[in-house]
């Protein structure tokens, strides 16, 4: 363990409480795309599997219960909480997710460390997370004026993985035969498509604004 | 091809 990764860590599990936080505090999920909710429930889902097998620490079991938990919580409130899915933006979170699920699972069958169930679905995940925000980013796009916790908690979301990125640098320089590279080429991609996102999240903070994406 | 490390990241 290596301070970018208990960073990115923290950042990640702070992105889903504020994420809790704005659901619970508002009872409302206006901004926040239920498909990339339900990406990510799938990416922990299929990446978490090893969940029982494989004990690695307290903290790794600890935190997978956590991000399974609430991403299936968050899912289960934007479904069936009449307060909160009264608020879900359906007719903007139009973005055929379903795609993104079958392109990353073929991408996964054909590039992974090895032609094993487990690390196929590994694979799976990994590919899925780079592209899961996608639709979120949309959405955003589309609702044009973006909430404080809307944008923090897709800040928090892009960041964490920016994170992810420095530990592996520091991982390939610090330990012999460390090699991520399905993991860091999709880290690098999914922190590209925050890229646009990162710079107008800047602007605001700089101007004191509020957060406007072009659309 | 080694076996794959184990998945210890999050």
């Amino acid at each position: 363990m290596n301070v970018f990764r208990l960073t990115g860590d923290m950042t990640h599990l702070a992105s889903i409480l504020v994420l809790l936080l704005k659901i619970y505090a508002t009872k409302s999920c206006s901004g926040i795309s239920l498909k990339t909710q339900e990406l990510y429930a799938l990416v922990f889902l299929a990446r978490y599997l090893n969940l029982f097998t494989d004990f690695i620490s307290v903290y790794n079991t600890v935190m997978k219960l956590v991000f399974i938990g609430s991403s299936l919580a968050i899912v289960w409130c934007m479904r069936m909480h009449k307060m909160v899915k009264r608020s879900y933006d359906q007719e903007l979170d139009t973005f055929r997710h379903y795609f993104l699920i079958a392109g990353c699972f073929l991408l996964a069958l054909l590039v992974n460390e090895k032609f094993m169930f487990p690390e196929v679905l590994w694979a799976f995940s990994i590919y899925l997370e780079a592209v899961s925000t996608i639709p979120q980013l949309v959405l955003l796009q589309r609702s044009g004026n973006v909430d404080n916790l809307t944008g923090q908690y897709v800040f928090l979301l892009g960041a964490y993985r920016a994170l992810y990125i420095l530990n592996w640098i520091y991982r390939y320089f610090t330990e012999p035969h460390f090699s991520r590279w399905i993991a860091c080429v999709a880290g690098l991609v999914q922190t590209a498509l925050y890229a646009d996102f990162f710079y107008y999240y800047f602007l605001s903070w700089k101007n004191n604004a509020k957060l406007q994406l072009p659309s | 091809k080694e076996e794959p490390q184990a998945h210890d990241e999050l």
